[in-house]
């Protein structure tokens, strides 16, 4: 089953992922 | 004595400072958690410009660790941060989004932020060209391949679920509709280290001032 495109942007890091912020310490 | 302790941080706000209690009041954080916000806030903004404010560049730097180009998905949620459309970040701005964020944050409200950051064009409603375009910009920021024809298959059959009505673009009500139906579409919403940022970043309250 081909997955849906918002669950794609939403599990890849490359998509939308504001840990980045956080994880400079 | 009268004897007054001064704080060394109250002289060095950086420009946008807004008063935590307000902040806290208005957001899912508590005052210390605003204020460790606030340390966070002070690295960032002072990374490259040195002005107490957060530009593009440090937001992305601060994202990737790199100054990479330009991101199509920085670019968009540094927008959608910048509540004032002044090119920068406030501090005031920065916890209100990132209030957005926390792991109790309302579900519509994550909804309606995360719809905001798929709607390019701001015409109110995702189409099926934006949403092709930040398929082929996540393939394109992770070095991953797919064919054509294989990112037309995953943007057709993503309407197929979410665009009831079938008019080639999603609304806001079926956007609301598809994301109950799909929670795991707003995972990238949810952001655990904000649940207890004290915790997780003791050097942070160093300098808190208020007890919750």
């Amino acid at each position: 089953r081909t997955c849906n495109a918002f669950q794609l942007i939403s599990s890849m890091s490359s998509g939308f992922d504001l840990s980045g912020l956080f994880e400079s310490e | 004595m009268g004897c007054v302790s001064s704080s060394p941080g109250r002289s060095r706000r950086a420009p946008g400072y807004e008063d935590p209690a307000v902040l806290a009041s208005q957001t899912s954080f508590t005052v210390n958690e605003v204020e460790a916000l606030y340390e966070l806030y002070k690295k960032l903004s002072y990374s490259i410009f040195k002005d107490g404010l957060i530009h593009k560049e440090e937001f992305q730097l601060a994202l990737f660790r790199t100054s990479k180009g330009p991101s199509l998905f920085a670019d968009r949620v540094f927008d959608l941060f910048d509540l004032k459309r002044n090119g920068v970040i406030e501090f005031g701005e920065f916890v209100r989004s990132l209030s957005i964020f926390h792991p109790k944050a309302p579900e519509s409200d994550k909804a309606a932020f995360a719809f905001k950051l798929y709607d390019l064009r701001g015409t109110g409603y995702i189409e099926k060209e934006e949403l092709r375009e930040l398929v082929v910009a996540l393939l394109d920021e992770s070095d991953l391949c797919l064919s054509d024809s294989a990112v037309e298959e995953i943007v057709d059959n993503t309407f197929s679920q979410a665009d009831s009505n079938g008019d080639d673009r999603i609304d806001p009500k079926e956007w609301e509709e598809f994301v109950k139906k799909n929670p795991a579409s707003l995972r990238n919403m949810s952001l655990p280290y904000l649940q207890d940022i004290t915790t997780a970043f003791p050097s942070f309250v160093m300098h808190s001032e208020v007890d919750d």
